[in-house]
């Protein structure tokens, strides 16, 4: 998982939504449950909630839009860009928007909702026959009012069980008439209309007057897409035409020729060639209820994962019975902790319950002090910290700047500015350790002190030292030749940089969280992607390279670029 | 044998996805979602920047890391998705 710079999350549980508007695709109360159900996914995990607002400024406002929709993020037609939100913070921040070019369902087909009828607005069943016929989609066979049905069972003729899908002729949804249907002809400056139409708006929605003049009553709504109309294309709303004819040969039902993308389109009228009237037909369409939930996932402040399978994984795929993935359940949590009360969700099973570590009794490689037995070697007074361009390790012990080189160290008085004092023997105070170090962290919750040398780590607990322990233990790939920094990230996570990536440490699991290694550039752009140290002080990352130092602040921004001797070393 | 399909390309009106060669494609996927951006802005280049940003986006959606614009990789910038960037500038 992975999250915002500096982990932007809500600074309080109760987060409110709104839903500004509506898409024509499914009917509003299917809507509403969709985002409901969406929302859920993450309450059931953490001690969230979520409550909806009708009026006023929520946490996450929720909104359909086209294309330039408004903000600097313009969508892109059917397909492509589903949606996208914001992080958490206040204005645009935390708000999701969903792309109305798109054809939103529940993922499977049309997401049709019946009223009226004797179905109690049951969803149709398709297939269903009516008079020894199938029937796919909504129909008006059998009515003379041109109004489309269709059964809520498979056999209306064994059942009878039906309600009247969403049309114009029924209802209409927003604007300002109360839901009343469409009365068709209309005048809209001056001129008749008998259809729904996008004429006078630049959003790109169809709407209607619900009486005979909207230019003296300036009464309308929405008109909501019936399950047979096209999507997109300069037909929106109209059903095919079959047969229509394309570059003179007649087809009877959708096809792709004519385009590259192999996407199905069909006319609107019996001939394309003439009246070059089209759109695209109605398919599966988006699970407004999956998008929905990894929007959400945004807005609450987790970025894209790469796991393939995760909710966060930026990619939609059609999943019949969703679970939250343990990767995104992890990244919640690291945000806003488990879940607590009645029916709390317990930390990940791989995350031991317990503070014991979970070391294997590799007799091996482990030893135990104060069986080492090493000579102190003798420090060289005379070494001048201020002339090294480069050290082995620079790190923070105990709140103080420790600079490793050759088996000494220096250390940084964090209340004064004098100089740096040593230099003082490695195996003086660790003296398991090896000569040299190449990178090295405390553990903020224990106080431990791991130390890295090549491919072999040691972790310090006061004066007993486990180790040395090959990496890989901790599930590095063996391809690495050193860690060469390391960056606690609190919460019992430190990364561990090597060459261009790095990893993330689980400590208490002690092992390397899933999606890992990232590349360093693609989370810490602007520091050099080969650092040899990297450690974090008083609130930022310090990427080192020869003599320099990039500073980084908890937003990932370098914010200072200067020498190590002069800055960090006082010289 | 049927004669195969000699398939016609037709602009569609209002059609607001227009034919794009794989190249441009991959060059709007990889600067839309931050690929590129961080590249330029880290400066710091190891390899040709495409190539590096492929690697990136390859190893963001789980394709094998060849850094070249291979099939599988052109098939997944074609698949619908978030709009969030997947690298923060």
């Amino acid at each position: 998982y992975q999250t915002f710079e500096g982990d932007l999350k809500w600074d309080h549980q109760d987060v409110t939504y709104r839903i500004l508007n509506y898409s024509p695709d499914m009917e509003s109360s299917l809507i509403d449950d969709a985002f409901a159900r969406a929302f859920k996914v993450w309450s059931d995990v953490t001690p969230l909630t979520f409550t909806r607002l009708f009026d006023g400024t929520a946490d996450i406002m929720i909104s359909f839009g086209k294309a330039d929709h408004g903000d600097p993020y313009p969508f892109d037609g059917k397909d492509g860009l589903l949606a996208h939100a914001y992080p958490p913070g206040d204005g645009v921040q935390g708000d999701a928007h969903f792309d109305d070019d798109e054809y939103w369902t529940l993922g499977t087909g049309p997401a049709v909702k019946t009223r009226y009828g004797n179905s109690e607005g049951a969803m149709c069943h398709f297939p269903f026959t009516f008079e020894e016929k199938s029937y796919t989609t909504c129909t008006t066979d059998g009515r003379s009012d041109n109004l489309p049905w269709c059964a809520t069972t498979a056999d209306y003729g064994r059942d009878k069980k039906y309600g009247f899908c969403p049309s114009e002729l029924l209802y209409t949804f927003g604007g300002n008439a109360n839901g009343a249907e469409c009365v068709f002809p209309f005048v809209f400056l001056g001129k008749e209309y008998d259809s729904c139409t996008t004429e006078g708006r630049s959003d790109g929605y169809r709407w209607c007057a619900t009486t005979d003049n909207f230019d003296r009553d300036v009464k309308y709504g929405f008109c909501p897409t019936r399950d047979t109309a096209v999507i997109g294309g300069n037909s929106e709303g109209e059903p095919c035409h079959f047969p229509f004819v394309f570059l003179g040969k007649k087809y009877d039902s959708c096809t792709s020729e004519g385009r590259g993308d192999g996407k199905l389109w069909c006319a609107t009228t019996d001939s394309y060639d003439d009246d070059k009237k089209w759109g695209f037909c109605p398919d599966q369409g988006y699970s407004l209820f999956l998008v929905a939930a990894h929007e959400f996932g945004h807005a609450l402040g987790l970025d894209h994962s790469n796991i393939r399978d995760a909710l966060m994984y930026p990619m939609y795929s059609y999943v019949e019975n969703f679970s939250l993935h343990e990767d995104d359940i992890e990244g919640i949590q690291y945000l806003y902790g488990s879940k607590t009360g009645p029916d709390p969700t317990p930390p990940q099973p791989e995350s031991p319950t317990t503070d014991s570590y979970p070391y294997e009794t590799d007799v091996t490689e482990e030893t135990t002090e104060p069986s080492i037995t090493t000579t102190t070697r003798p420090v060289d007074p005379s070494q001048d910290p201020c002339k090294f361009t480069k050290f082995d390790t620079i790190t923070v012990i105990e709140g103080e700047l420790h600079f490793f080189k050759d088996g000494q160290y220096w250390k940084m008085p964090s209340t004064s500015d004098e100089g740096p004092e040593g230099p003082f023997a490695v195996s003086g105070r660790w003296p398991a350790l090896p000569a040299v170090i190449d990178s090295a962290f405390e553990e903020l919750l224990t106080k431990k002190l791991y130390f890295f040398s090549g491919t072999r780590f040691w972790v310090y607990t006061g004066q007993s030292v486990l180790g040395p322990r090959s990496i890989e233990k901790l599930g590095l790939p063996n391809s690495i030749q050193k860690v060469e920094g390391a960056l606690p990230r609190g919460k019992g996570k430190v990364l561990l940089f090597s060459g261009e990536n790095f990893w993330r440490l689980d400590v208490k699991a002690q092992k390397i969280d899933r999606g890992y290694p990232r590349y360093t550039d693609a989370v810490f752009g602007g520091v050099p992607n080969d650092a040899h140290d990297v450690f974090q002080y008083k609130g930022h990352f310090y990427f080192c390279r020869d003599r320099f130092y990039w500073r980084m602040n908890s937003r990932r921004q370098v914010d200072r670029v200067g020498y190590v001797k002069y800055d960090l070393l006082k010289c | 044998w049927s004669l195969p399909l000699k398939s016609v390309f037709v602009t569609f009106p209002g059609d607001i996805i227009k034919n794009m060669t794989d190249t441009e494609l991959a060059e709007n996927y990889l600067k839309k979602f931050g690929y590129m951006e961080t590249q330029k802005r880290s400066g710091f280049q190891s390899m040709t920047s495409q190539e590096k940003a492929l690697k990136m986006m390859q190893r963001q959606m789980g394709l094998e890391e060849t850094g070249d614009l291979d099939w599988s990789t052109i098939e997944a910038m074609k698949r619908p998705r978030c709009g969030v960037p997947d690298v923060a500038n």
